[in-house]
């Protein structure tokens, strides 16, 4: 464990925890896409695959346990929340996200490491997670103005991303034979797509204005 | 587990 990771996994959790905290505070899930969240659940599942099998450590172990938790019940709370439910934005949630998860099974199918089943999971939830996060961008320019917990859930679960890739380049460094070109290009893939987000969130964070997207 | 393998990654 490195601090670049150890960061990176603190910011995901931040960003989970900043928007369980939007909707349980404001008993809404206007702005956020569940299609987004119901492609995070799919990643988690089919990435920790190996929580039964590999005991790597408690740490490692929580966290698998605490992603899939915590995406299922925002599923949950965004499908069946009597409450919750009502603010879901379906008429702009209209992401085809069924391409992006079949794109990405598909090219798992031809690039992994090895050929099992546990590997191709995990390598279709490493392509799944790059685009995860297109229904939300284009929920967000569609609807007007972003509330900040929204902005800051989109902000981090960017920047988790960063820091892991900050992470693959220290141990590439420290580390001998470290490589790791699936989740690295991936993972620079992921990042990339936050770019035009990170630049309006920082205008709005500089200006002290709200955070818009251009449609 | 062996270094360098993924797994050990979240």
């Amino acid at each position: 464990m490195n601090i670049f990771r150890l960061a990176g996994d603190m910011t995901h959790l931040l960003s989970i925890l900043v928007l369980l905290l939007k909707i349980y505070a404001t008993k809404s899930c206007s702005g956020i896409s569940r299609k987004t969240q119901e492609l995070y659940a799919i990643v988690f599942m089919a990435r920790y695959l190996d929580l039964f099998t590999d005991f790597i450590s408690v740490y490692n172990t929580f966290m698998k346990l605490i992603f899939i938790a915590s995406s299922l019940a925002i599923v949950w709370c965004m499908r069946f929340h009597p409450v919750v439910r009502r603010s879901y934005d379906r008429e702009l949630d209209t992401f085809r996200y069924f391409f992006l998860v079949g794109a990405s099974f598909a090219l798992a199918l031809v690039w992994h490491d090895k050929f099992t089943l546990q590997e191709v999971f995990w390598a279709f939830s490493i392509y799944l997670e790059a685009v995860a996060i297109l229904p939300q961008l284009v929920l967000l320019q569609r609807s007007g103005n972003v509330d900040n917990l929204t902005g800051q859930y989109v902000f981090f679960l960017g920047a988790y991303r960063a820091f892991y890739i900050l992470n693959w380049i220290y141990r590439y460094m420290t580390e001998p034979r470290f490589t790791r070109w699936i989740a690295g290009i991936s993972g620079v893939v992921q990042t990339a797509l936050y770019a035009d987000f990170f630049y309006y969130y920082f205008i709005s964070w500089k200006n002290n204005s709200k955070l818009k997207l251009p449609a | 587990v062996v270094e360098g393998n993924h797994h050990d990654e979240l």
